[in-house]
């Protein structure tokens, strides 16, 4: 069954949806099949891989809420071996719409089970909130959740409540829910600034933190634009080659069921 | 009474607290007694001033579920005539919280009536998401709602969502809604990415959009980190001067009652 990891992080903007493409679309370049679930209503991820989600195509929205199988949900994206569930902006409803329903925790996990023999890895992007979505992703991985932690002081506040929420998971629905990693983002070498963040992780999270930092790097923010993820648009850059060395690190530390 | 306004945008780290707590600030050192509501559960504007969240006293998530009057919640900054509302990571569970409860999209403007003469004006920071919090935000405001966006293509993105959202809640909560202003944030004169974004978003906001114009500056994300405001911490930097213009600019347009 496939390696599931969800990208989660409630502060904005720390670069969540550019670590879940740039991972997913570096491990589908080593010649293994990998899925995104974009569960963000905003569909940065969708939108990343230059998929369309205003074509009136089933979303995940539908598999949550109407029960569409995922399989009839999941489109191939301009990467061979990458594939997405995209979100669609349906999806805002669905935190609220998910409220009654039994067991609303467990819908993303169940749906992932008819495909989970059908991939390698599969990576969740996340919105930037501990609401319902979120913890339908942290219930549904079994690798545990990589944290992206942008460099800046304003991104140290909200890593307590973000713990706490994976600790309520981990003993309430997903035994297995770890932290997998934490990867510092957006580091600007300019500063001290990033380097104080940088020492502060570490302190939190002296065994997590990845040794990859990802650099802030315009080509990272570019490529989106072009539908692309950092190795098909721009593979001599750095912020291509601290996603590559990350995966490698990613790679390293996976545990085998 | 105050002139209210909110700022907000589901897309994450697009500079809405940096916003919040800078226009508050220049406009409190024009004299006038400004306040701000922090209602986001990360609780950035409230660290941003310097001010504890963790001390045991009531928080605005005390006003909207315990009914605790907001003036036993507000606190003083370390700037003259500027105050704030506090969040704490209790406020996380009052998106839950709020669901089941009477006109829950009220709450806060109902909490806000005891104070509105108090102040000349009232800024409130909201989540990265267009849930609960949010709406109340955009029902409790009556100069309009104003929108940073990042100088970034994936801050497109969510542009129709937001204002989908406002032409809602303009409907059915708050007949007196309108986007007050959108500014653009963290741009970069470096890449063309920047310069064609902000083309786009005068496309779709041509009367909105204010001139001024906020580039990345270090400084802005250092000031929080001494629980400073941009004026107190480094006057002369260019963020610090485009905050002024924006000011300028924002009280150039402010309705009379
Ligand atoms: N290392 C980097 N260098 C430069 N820009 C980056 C980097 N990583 C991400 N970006 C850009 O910064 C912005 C925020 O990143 P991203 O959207 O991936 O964050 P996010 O955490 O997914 O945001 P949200 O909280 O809204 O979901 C995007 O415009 C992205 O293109
Ligand atoms: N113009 C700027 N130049 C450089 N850094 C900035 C600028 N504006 C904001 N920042 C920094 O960028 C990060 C994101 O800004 P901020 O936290 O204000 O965004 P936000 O929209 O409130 O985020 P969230 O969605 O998490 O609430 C912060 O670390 C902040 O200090
Ligand atoms: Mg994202
Ligand atoms: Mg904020």
């Amino acid at each position: 069954p496939a390696f599931i990891y969800t990208v989660a992080n409630q502060k904005g903007g720390v670069g969540k949806t550019t670590t879940t493409v740039n991972l997913a679309a570096f491990i589908a370049a080593r010649r293994a099949k990998v899925l995104i679930i974009d569960s963000d209503p905003q569909g940065n991820a969708t939108s990343s891989l230059g998929v369309a989600d205003d074509d009136g195509q089933a979303t995940l929205y539908d598999t949550l809420i109407n029960k569409v199988p995922l399989k009839d949900v999941i489109r191939p994206t301009s990467r061979e071996r990458l594939f997405i569930a995209p979100a669609g902006p349906e999806l805002a409803a669905a935190e609220v719409e998910m409220v009654q329903v039994m067991a609303r925790e467990t819908l993303l996990h169940k749906a992932l089970q008819p495909v989970i023999e059908d991939y390698d890895f599969i990576f969740i992007d996340t919105p930037p909130s501990l609401g319902l979505l979120t913890v339908n992703a942290l219930t549904a991985c079994n690798q545990g959740v990589i944290i992206p932690v942008q460099c800046e002081y304003l991104a140290l506040e909200g890593l307590g409540q973000l713990i706490h929420t994976v600790n309520l998971v981990q003993e309430n629905l997903n035994a297995e829910l770890q932290v997998a990693g934490v990867v510092m983002t957006m580091y600007d070498g300019r500063t001290n600034l990033a380097a104080d963040v940088v020492k502060e992780v570490k302190d939190y999270f002296p065994e997590q933190l990845f040794k990859s930092i990802i650099p802030r790097n315009i080509r990272l923010s570019e490529a989106p634009s072009y539908g692309e993820d950092i190795l098909a648009y721009a593979p001599s850059s750095t912020g291509c080659m601290a996603y590559q060395k990350l995966t490698e690190e990613l790679l390293s530390r996976v545990r085998r069921q």
